[in-house]
């Protein structure tokens, strides 16, 4: 039976994306309540009653039809997957978690270092900046080779590896790898081309426009 | 807009630096 | 079939655990090499044969003895283990998911930062410092009220979130969560202390002594 439920989020939460693109694939039935008066981040997610659904407080935060509460985006999205998204062999599911684990330990620090300071929300430090900088070329050059041989990150067909790491990227891509920065990772851009003009992701992130030129930090 | 939420995030911004550390203490200890 | 293969890391690595006491559990073989001359840490995992392999050059890395090859640490867990470990309902699969990302996102920083100092690993930063002990504080809370009227994280057995979870608060308990800062804990600490105690644990930790007085940083 698909999963229906309530996804409560910010708006333009790239880690609810996850769960909503692979809600896309499945089937799942998933409402979003990311704006008062039904949910105001900040607000909703310290009230007793939410905390006592979400001990945690964070967001994105799901509650099913049937009152199954789950927090953690990987785990929503694990939740409201299918069994091909989420590998369907012992293999597939082991490198599915391989590539969720490395966008959440090795992407989101240096993504996020880079690309906070170009929105404005947080202090520039330009030693920092280069660091990232030289992490994100890592990590492109690491799924570039991987990316040379196949179509998408694990076994033939979209799974929440893809979705995942697309999602881990975004900010990445819409803010700072302007064209000459992203030119060496051929593989690594055909790929998240790809994805994002699948219609499942479409339907969440709309029309992506690829970076044109590296925002610089937002004195 | 999106980008005002965003400051909320928990990010692990020294992670670098401990994963570097710890490296390096492990590279050590095993000579 | 059960899992065989090889683990690679350096000698008492708690991410490495995660994977060993997973396959006390499941019964997959599990060869571990983590001296020298079979495994060199710093010298071994930059070889151009283990990259190949295992393109982040990171350890722990497991090579089945099908030629199958995993990286990530809650990865190579997933894969060791059982389906009962890994939590056998779609809700108990997200439930384990939840806790091991949350283990990773919410304890490994704070108890890093506490940690490392102790150890000589890492620079003492004082604020740093009192910030994790506050971040642990909370984290101990969430988890006692959690498990107040639960024996295990996920269902009535253990699964790869109590194993998850113990492993990444094994530092803390061996080294600055001395009884007066746990005491207020009593079911953590209870949970903690019958994980530890089960005999696959016990297998890979050994007898565990719990910190009697908290370590300061070792100048």
């Amino acid at each position: 039976m698909a999963v229906a439920g309530t996804l409560y989020t910010y708006p333009e939460n790239w880690r609810a994306f996850k769960a909503l693109i692979a809600a896309q694939y499945s089937g799942a039935a998933v409402k979003v309540l990311s704006t008062p008066p039904q949910f105001h981040f900040g607000q909703t997610n310290k009230t007793p009653e939410f905390l006592k659904k979400f001990p945690v407080g964070k967001v994105p935060a799901f509650e099913g039809e049937d009152g199954f509460c789950i927090f953690e985006s990987n785990a929503i999205a694990h939740y409201v997957s299918s069994d091909e998204l989420r590998g369907k062999s012992k293999e597939a599911a082991a490198q599915v978690l391989q590539w969720v684990s490395f966008a959440d330990s090795d992407i989101v620090p240096p993504a996020s270092t880079w690309v906070f300071p170009t929105l404005g929300i947080m202090q520039y430090n330009k030693q920092a900046t280069e660091y990232a900088k030289e992490e994100v070329k890592r990590i492109l050059t690491l799924l570039d080779c991987h990316l040379k041989t196949r179509t998408f990150l694990v076994g033939e067909r979209i799974t929440l590896a893809d979705i995942t790491v697309v999602c881990t990227l975004l900010w990445l891509y819409k803010q700072v790898l302007e064209p000459s920065f992203r030119q060496p990772y051929g593989n690594v851009n055909r790929w998240f081309v790809t994805c994002v003009n699948q219609p499942q992701f479409k339907a969440i992130l709309g029309e992506l426009k690829l970076c044109e030129k590296m925002a610089q930090f937002d004195a | 807009m999106a980008a005002n939420f965003l400051v909320h995030e928990k990010i692990w911004f020294e992670k670098f630096k401990y994963d570097d550390a710890e490296k390096r203490y492990y590279e050590q200890i095993n000579g």
